[in-house]
């Protein structure tokens, strides 16, 4: 048996640098370095293979804690209407993300209802309604500065009457420490409830891809106010490695559903490990 | 919190002496440590300890405070002098008017921050006027028109033209209007968009700017230098404005950012009002990072 190898500082320091400059935030990166410690020890590995059983590491604790364990086609009877709500803080891709999934869902052949809820930032409203229109889904609105919740309500009922297979409803942006605009999502919540008593039965949080350690503090937070489902992390078609959502996955269970590579309606893929792995590691 | 984490360093040294390499160089690690979780970007996080590594070792511990109190003091002066630089009011151009563009990523606040620079501007004296040339977003332009006409401030805006067409519209009106200021709100792009990025390049040929400002997201994490980087090395931006900051984002971005595009941070979006809008304070954002 060989000597484990040891890994310098200089390794060490170059090894952090990748993993902390993907945002996958100091524990998480620690964690890594402590599980490719254990495999040195174990295994013989020379100092080529490092990169690539740290790789193999990030995979493994991705596919443990991020991935979904089960896929869509495997539900039973899906409910009708199947209502999901998209949360997040501002700017994140909302409601582009929202056209996205719209479209996906309507190319597929089912009928789509949005509710337009953000009902407070300016010009929202004929935003989402954009996106309808190049998804070709209906959209309830209310009127400017109406009670978002009433506005879910009316969408609901029309979802109901019109027998609709899926709700998407786009929330206004709000970050997670303003307690009154949180204390709102859990009015929609309680209001969805009285027309559809298991919605929502998915809560999209939306995670800008170049957010750093702040987005743990954003799924916490959502997580215990309106419950998290799962992410969607956008922007990645950019530079960030959106490594923020495996910190996110180990602490708080929240599986990554899907990514924005772009502003197009195309522009979303379901998510896979190797999305991440890939690029973080090149 | 970060007194408590350096005392335990400086255990053995009691109010005189000096501060050694080695209890400096282990304190600062922990500080590397706050900083990373603060989203500081690691290689600015590492050059920028340096530094204060450099500044601290020899220091004479100061008899009225312990040691970690002193490596802390020289940590926080060094960081707000690193993101301070004194505040200065914005360029004015010698043409009229002065141009003034918004740029930055996708959602990072440009169009709430051009309607709050206009607000701004107009409670210190000035005639704004605000140019919609988003013609990319879903409703860019609605969304700027109506924060005009909330709080009264002049939009100007073009549709289904290119966004140098509007631009340079809107300097003409400007111009014949008798604004003195023009604020150019543009589209959201990443800094790799070749094509956008060489849009942004026309437009400032063209306008003659004065003042080019990053809006850059206060949640930003080690993304920060690749896309102000890059927004420097193309347009040479003027200023950046943190927006988000009313959030608990610890805002390490606002470093990064200044680090590597030179560029004075000029003012922090503290909230979506039109008046949730201030000049920058390097002190407070040291203290913010620092945690
Ligand atoms: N490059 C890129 N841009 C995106 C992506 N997703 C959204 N965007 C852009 O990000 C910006 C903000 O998107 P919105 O959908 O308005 O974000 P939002 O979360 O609804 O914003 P608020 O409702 O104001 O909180 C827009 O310019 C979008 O085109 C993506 O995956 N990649
Ligand atoms: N809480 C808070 N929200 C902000 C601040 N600045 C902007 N926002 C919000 O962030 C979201 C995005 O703002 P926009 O002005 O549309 O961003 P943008 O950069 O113009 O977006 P694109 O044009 O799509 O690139 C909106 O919901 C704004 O209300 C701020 O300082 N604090
Ligand atoms: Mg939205
Ligand atoms: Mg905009």
């Amino acid at each position: 048996v060989g000597a484990a190898l040891k890994l310098d500082e200089e390794t060490l320091e170059k090894l952090e640098e990748i993993l902390i400059t993907a945002d996958l935030g100091v524990e998480t990166s620690m964690e890594l370095i402590e599980r490719l410690r254990k495999r040195l020890r174990l295994e013989s590995v020379t100092a080529e293979d490092v990169l690539r059983v740290l790789r193999e590491e990030l995979d493994r604790m991705i596919e443990e804690t991020v991935a979904e364990k089960e896929t869509e086609g495997d539900e039973e009877e899906q409910p009708r209407p199947h209502v999901t709500f998209v949360v997040g803080v501002n700017g994140t891709g909302k409601t582009t993300t929202l056209g996205k999934i719209a479209n996906r869902y309507a190319k597929q052949g089912e009928s789509v209802l949005i509710v337009a809820a953000d009902t407070f930032r300016t010009a929202a409203v004929e935003q989402v309604a954009i996106w309808a229109e190049r998804a070709g889904v209906d959209i309830v609105r209310g009127a400017t500065g109406a009670d978002p919740a009433s506005v879910v309500y009316d969408g609901l009922s029309a979802a109901l009457s019109r027998n609709v297979q899926r709700v998407l409803v786009d929330t206004a942006g709000r970050l997670h420490t303003k307690t009154n605009l949180m204390a709102e999502l859990g009015k929609l919540d309680r209001v969805a409830k009285k027309l559809v008593p298991e919605a929502p039965h998915e809560v999209l949080l939306v995670v800008d891809g170049t957010t750093g350690q702040n987005g743990l503090s954003q799924a916490k937070a959502f997580a215990e106010v309106s419950g998290v489902t799962a992410l969607v992390v956008t922007k990645l078609d950019g530079t960030a490695k959106g490594g923020v959502l495996v910190p996110i996955g180990r602490e708080l269970g929240i599986p990554v559903r899907w990514i924005g590579l772009g502003e197009g309606i195309d522009d979303l893929v379901p998510f896979e490990p190797r999305l991440v792995v890939e690029a973080v590691f090149g | 919190e970060l007194t408590e984490k350096l005392e335990g360093f400086f255990s053995g040294l009691k109010g005189r002496g000096k501060l050694t390499e080695d209890n400096v160089r282990e304190s600062l690690r922990d500080v590397r440590r706050i900083l990373l979780e603060a989203d500081v970007n690691f290689a600015v996080a590492r050059d920028f300890l340096k530094r204060v590594e450099e500044k601290a070792v020899g220091v004479d511990v100061l008899k009225s405070v312990t040691p970690a109190q002193q490596v802390i003091k020289i940590l926080h002066d060094e960081l707000t002098e690193l993101l301070g630089g004194n505040f200065r009011p914005l360029k004015r151009s010698k043409e009229t008017p002065t141009v003034i563009m918004m740029v930055g990523l996708q959602g990072s606040g440009k169009t709430t921050t051009t309607g709050k620079l206009g607000h701004y501007l107009r409670s210190h004296g000035m005639r704004p006027m605000l140019a919609a040339c988003d013609m990319q977003r879903p409703a860019a332009i609605d969304q700027l028109e109506r924060i005009g006409e909330q709080s009264s401030l002049t939009v100007h805006a073009k549709r289904g033209v290119s966004a140098l067409e509007a631009a340079l519209a809107a300097k003409e009106a400007a111009r014949l209007g008798g604004q003195d200021t023009l604020i150019v709100d543009t589209a959201g792009r990443l800094h790799v968009d070749e094509e956008l990025m060489n849009e942004l390049r026309d437009l400032r040929d063209q306008l003659h700017p004065s003042e080019i400002l990053f809006v850059a997201d206060g949640m930003t994490g080690q993304d920060a230098v690749n896309s102000a980087k890059a927004f420097t090395e193309q347009l040479d931006i003027t200023g950046v404005v943190m927006t988000k900051l009313d959030g608990d984002a610890r805002g390490g971005a606002a470093l990064s950012v200044r680090e590597v595009s030179g560029a004075p941070i000029r003012f922090a979006g503290i909230g979506e009002k039109i008046e949730e809008f201030e000049e920058f304070h390097p002190d407070r954002m040291a203290n913010r990072i620092l945690g």
